[in-house]
């Protein structure tokens, strides 16, 4: 463990918990993508299935549990509880365009034909892709509230500092994981645009985040 | 490239 890598979790933590605190508050998921939300879900879901099968530490499986909880939980917020508020026409990005591609590319490229294996690897790939639909919705109705703004700013400086931390660890251990860090610069690169608004808009105070 | 087997990020 290093400064980045926990940095990184902390940011990764926030964000999961600004987005389920603004929804449970304000009993409304309006201007929230569910599918980017089931996505992540689904990310968890397939990367953290170890959980049954190593123990690393207990900070490692106390965190795998806490994000599966909290998307799942913010999954329910959206399509249960508070399901009135969910704006599905502007949440259009049609998944399948990630799915396929993602799902098809963890059986080319991996580091082992296991099931495990191929499944963390299907994580990988689908995190990276996994906020297009969250960034789409924005583009589409051309606003985002502050507090998803804020939500987006943590989720996309965690995996910043994971890459980071994926340059330390090379130069401290020699460890070094292309799958991880190809998709980890691919999907920071995602957010480029999103950050270059949120310092420009956001953090001059004008509240929402409007595109131009 | 090391395969990473030892899956100790989250």
């Amino acid at each position: 463990m290093n400064i980045f890598r926990l940095l990184g979790d902390m940011c990764h933590l926030v964000a999961i918990i600004i987005l389920f605190l603004k929804i449970w508050r304000s009993k409304s998921c309006a201007g929230i993508s569910g599918k980017s939300q089931v996505l992540f879900a689904l990310v968890f879901t397939t990367r953290y299935l170890d959980l049954f099968t190593s123990f690393i530490s207990v900070y490692n499986t106390v965190m795998k549990v806490v994000f599966l909880v909290l998307a799942y939980a913010t999954v329910y917020l959206i399509y249960l509880r508070f399901r009135s508020t969910y704006n599905s026409e502007s949440d259009s990005f049609r998944v399948e365009f990630l799915l396929v591609p993602v799902a098809g590319l963890s059986f080319l490229e991996n580091y082992a034909f296991a099931p495990l294996e191929i499944l963390w690897t299907f994580s990988i790939y689908l995190e990276s892709v996994a906020i297009l639909p969250q960034l789409f919705m924005i583009t589409k109705t051309g606003e985002a509230e502050s507090i998803t703004t804020h939500y987006l700013f943590f989720l996309g400086l965690y995996r910043a500092l994971y890459l980071a931390n994926w340059v330390w660890r090379y130069h401290t251990e020699g460890f070094f994981d292309q799958i991880a860090v190809v998709s980890g610069v691919v999907q920071t690169i995602f957010y480029c645009d999103f950050f270059y608004l949120y310092f420009t808009k956001v953090l001059r105070g004008s509240g929402k985040m409007t595109l131009p | 490239e090391t395969a990473s087997t030892e899956k100790d990020e989250l």
